[in-house]
């Protein structure tokens, strides 16, 4: 554990939490994208299965709880107790031009050709496009909230703060793990534009705008 | 350490 994870596992819990709390307290899902949330829910299912048979910290086994927990959570929200104000209309990312590329991508990119390997890998290539759909959502409707916006900005610095964690860690310990460091690199890169618009829009008290 | 024995990040 270094300081640049420890930062990035802090933004990643408190993006889920900004998220949740902005459902649960204006009682409405409307600007966010339900598709996503499933996608990251099957990213941490398929990610977390571990759960049953390596233990590495309480720290990790409470974090992946909390993480399936509040994605589905956040699923639950979105298409049953808040159905009414979801924005299916604008959600219209086909979720399966990222599924089966992730899936083809594990099969190729593994570190084992083991089930709960392949989960693994799976999982990685998902996270890095799962919040293609939302950000879809975002240029299709022209705006964001700013809670929206704040969740979005938390969620994309949590994989920039793990690239500098590992490039902490291949100097300090020698670990270097492909497949993560080049999908992580890929979903920072999605971000970006986001980053950009987030710091010279929302920053200065402006709504996320986007040009058509 | 170039292929891990067990997933110790998030």
């Amino acid at each position: 554990m270094n300081l640049f994870r420890l930062m990035g596992d802090v933004s990643h819990v408190l993006a889920v939490f900004i998220l949740l709390a902005k459902i649960w307290r204006t009682r409405s899902a409307a600007g966010i994208s339900g598709r996503s949330q499933i996608l990251f829910t099957i990213v941490y299912l398929a990610r977390y299965m571990d759960l049953f048979f390596s233990f590495i910290s309480l720290y990790n086994t409470v974090m992946k709880l909390l993480f399936i927990s509040a994605s589905c959570a956040t699923v639950y929200l979105i298409y049953f107790k808040f159905r009414a104000t979801y924005d299916g209309n604008h959600d219209t990312f086909r979720i399966e031009f990222v599924l089966v590329p992730s899936l083809l991508l594990a099969f190729i990119f593994h570190y084992s050709m083991s089930f709960f390997e392949l989960a693994w890998s799976f999982s990685i290539f998902l996270e890095a496009v799962a919040i293609l759909p939302q950000l879809f959502m975002v240029t299709k409707t022209g705006e964001a909230e700013n809670i929206t916006s704040h969740y979005l900005f938390a969620l994309g610095s949590y994989r920039a703060l793990y690239i500098l964690n590992w490039i902490y860690r291949y100097y300090t310990e020698g670990h270097f793990d492909p497949i993560a460091v080049c999908a992580g690199i890929v979903q920072t890169i999605l971000y970006c534009d986001f980053f950009y618009l987030y710091v010279t829009k929302v920053l200065q008290g402006r709504k996320l705008q986007v040009l058509p | 350490h170039y292929v891990r024995a067990a997933h110790d990040e998030l």
